[in-house]
């Protein structure tokens, strides 16, 4: 329901581990997640505008609070894209 | 073959399964009757039979309960975010096998996790199925709680699965229940023809309701989203027919039929639903088909027919002098209202694809807009 989170780094930690888990993205690759650089590689925005394509958000390739709404749910621990 | 690269199906009709331990939380007969029933959601639309076997006797399909690290590097995550998962079709021993959450609170109905959504789900990978983006399919990832009594398996999740192992013989009988809901989808949003069947405010946005789905527009970010009701209320019906947010109380009034619920938040408030006699209608009145409340008033607009009352919020009380006649006080609006709400300083009242901007105060019509005119079409 209408709330208007702040992006931190819980967020972006959240986040990486979110899209390793079910987006198969590299830790090698998430490592530029811990800074709050948030002008993340291609490879990591490829990723995040792979998730808001799945769950149908806005694709802007930006951690917003959408996205971090849709991985705050409770949900499947298979990933969504293949390995 | 995205999700599970080493499966595609299993190469038989008849599986077997077996229940190792049971989670505390739930009676063992109810576990029993929720691993039944998830099951039953796949050998309906397929040719595929479940035999449950017990003792040491090996299954195709085994399922457990544990928390934290359990033995299959896919360590749980304690209450939340992860609740379960299960492997494809292998000749592996853990081929097919479900793990569920045990620090997650498993129920039978929506009062924690709901045992018998959450392992019909797993048992779609279980047969080979990988997660499916389509919102409202059993196959979607996150956890949408839904009574066990209104689920229906979504069409993708019926073509999929009926692509691996074909179509069950007596299919033809028990697809038209199946496929029927839910009966809106994200195509509709822009159809020159939508209507709502109710949309009111809620702390500052706008949410718009249509059979078993809500539009939710936001301000403050872009975008429409488009999500079941149930994903936010996992106990209000579907088919809402009208709405209603007493911003000064922050709650929102919900009207089916003779019934209405009051919501804040998340929660449905104790004591609801009520009759919406109790509001003061008469007992002639069946249902309404909107509501809009004014903030600068205080009083509510409820339409039913071609007629609507006034309701004084500070008061809790109908107002002498109504029903009026709809038609002959907002002239141009037409014979009945089907949604309604009131945004900075103006009414908006929708009558099938037609969305008419309303001056409170002398009831004449702004403006006549498209009913989706709101949702970035």
């Amino acid at each position: 329901l209408p709330i208007i989170p702040e992006i931190g780094e819980d967020d972006i930690e959240i986040a990486q581990k979110y899209l390793e888990k079910y987006y198969n993205l590299k830790q090698k690759e998430a490592l530029f997640f811990r800074t709050k650089d948030t002008n993340f590689t291609n490879s990591i925005t490829d990723k995040i505008q792979e998730m808001q394509a799945f769950f149908g958000l806005q694709v802007t390739g930006k951690l917003d609070s959408n996205i971090l709404e849709v991985m705050g749910k409770p949900r499947c621990g298979m990933p969504d894209v293949g390995q | 073959y995205i999700a599970f690269p080493w499966s595609s199906k299993w190469g038989k009709k008849v599986l077997t399964y077996r229940i190792l331990n049971y989670t505390p939380d739930m009676d063992p007969d109810e576990v029993d009757r929720a691993i039944e029933r998830a099951l039953k959601v796949w050998s309906d639309v397929t040719p595929l039979t479940f035999i449950k076997v017990y003792g040491g006797d090996e299954a195709d399909i085994k399922i457990s309960f544990a928390s934290g690290y359990h033995n299959d590097f896919y360590p749980f995550d304690g209450p939340h975010g992860i609740l379960a998962h299960a492997y494809g079709p292998t000749d592996d021993p853990i081929g097919g096998d479900a793990h569920f959450d045990e620090d997650e609170y498993w129920t039978k109905d929506l009062k924690g996790i709901n045992l018998f959504l959450v392992a019909a789900h797993e048992f779609g990978h279980s047969l080979g199925l990988n997660h499916s983006s389509v919102l409202g399919s059993l196959m979607h990832p996150v956890y949408t709680p839904t009574d066990r009594r209104k689920f229906k398996l979504h069409q993708d999740d019926i073509v999929r699965i009926q692509n691996l192992y074909g179509v069950c013989v007596s299919e033809k009988t028990t697809s038209t229940s199946l496929t029927q809901a839910p009966t809106s989808s994200t195509t509709t949003t822009c159809a020159h023809n939508l209507k709502f069947d109710a949309a009111t405010t809620l702390r500052g946005e706008i949410f718009f309701f249509k059979d078993s789905y809500l539009w939710r527009k936001r301000f403050y970010t872009p975008g429409i989203d488009h999500l079941l009701i149930t994903s936010f209320w996992p106990t209000l019906p579907s088919g809402l027919q009208a709405a209603y947010e007493v911003n000064e109380e922050d709650v929102m009034l919900l009207f089916k039929g003779n019934q209405y619920w009051a919501i804040r938040g998340y929660d449905v408030l104790p004591g609801f639903p009520k009759e919406i006699h109790t509001l003061g209608f008469p007992g002639s009145i069946k249902r309404i088909d909107a509501a809009v409340y004014n903030r600068d008033t205080r009083k509510t607009y409820f339409f039913s027919g071609p007629n609507y009352w006034s309701y004084d919020e500070v008061s809790k009380s109908m107002e002498k002098g109504y029903p009026k006649r709809i038609a002959i006080n907002f002239p141009r609006v037409g014979r009945r209202v089907d949604a309604a709400f009131y945004y900075k300083g103006r009414f908006y009242f929708f009558r099938g694809s037609k969305q008419f901007e309303i001056d409170p105060k002398s009831k004449r019509v702004i403006n006549v807009l498209k009913s989706n005119s709101w949702l970035d079409c």
